[in-house]
């Protein structure tokens, strides 16, 4: 990946004040400072405009930023909380706070609800499960009959559609993660915890900009 | 565990799109 030829911390858009980050996120200061330069790497390595654009998020998790990906791609519009096609230095620490070690967890099931409801209408329909069992699927080079699929979408709509009226709200999804808590284990990243140690270079590069 | 007996959601969550543990690899 490229480097960004601004060191400026202050230059990053949507740079906030990391008091302010740590005092809305489960992250401490040092670690908002720490996620600033993960941020700073990855919103330069295809255009250095110190956002972060969907094809850099793809290149990050990929190493591939052309690859397409139904998830990554919700994962990036939920971060992209302004809706305007970049994520900046605010949204992604806030939004990468869902996914802290010590985050609420109903900001996690929220989150999640909200990544697994495609097309914004409140509920998970079915074909929207559907849709998705197929892209991992497709992701994965699995192929099942399509009968076999069907039979693995109506088994979990057996198990989350409480009311049984072909959807699935925020409460029945509240339901289903208390029964099967594993649902939501991708919510959370241990990696958070350590952020401070996975980039230490903070510290020297904040010294640095300081002399400057 | 065998696709058909898992949960769907259970199913998606192992998605590489989900890992954003790779946000974090040097």
């Amino acid at each position: 990946m490229g480097c960004c030829s601004s060191k400026k911390v202050g230059r990053t858009p949507g740079y906030e004040d990391p008091t302010i980050l740590a005092s809305e996120t489960p992250f401490t200061e040092s670690e908002v400072e720490a996620l600033h330069e993960l941020y700073k790497k990855l919103s330069c390595s295809i255009i250095d405009d110190g956002l972060i654009h969907k094809e850099e998020f793809q290149l990050a998790l990929f190493r591939n930023s052309k690859r397409k990906n139904l998830f990554a791609d919700r994962i990036f519009d939920l971060f992209d909380v302004k809706r305007n096609g970049v994520v900046d230095y605010g949204e992604f620490v806030r939004s990468l706070g869902v996914f802290h070690p010590n985050a609420n967890v109903e900001d996690k099931i929220n989150f999640a609800f909200r990544l697994y409801d495609l097309r914004q209408t409140g509920y998970i329909e079915r074909e929207e499960l559907k849709e998705m069992v197929l892209a991992l699927l497709h992701e994965s080079d699995l192929i099942l009959s399509d009968d076999v699929v069907e039979t693995i979408v109506d088994k979990t709509f057996r198990d989350a559609d409480l009311k049984g009226d072909g959807k699935i709200d925020q409460e029945e999804w509240k339901e289903l993660v208390k029964k099967h808590p594993t649902l939501i284990k991708n919510m959370t990243l241990p990696y958070l915890k350590d952020i401070t140690l996975a980039f230490p270079s903070f510290v020297l590069s904040s010294e640095v900009e300081d002399i400057e | 565990a065998s696709p058909v007996t898992m949960n769907a959601f259970e199913l998606i969550s192992t998605s590489q799109g989900l890992n954003l543990g790779t946000l974090f690899e040097k």
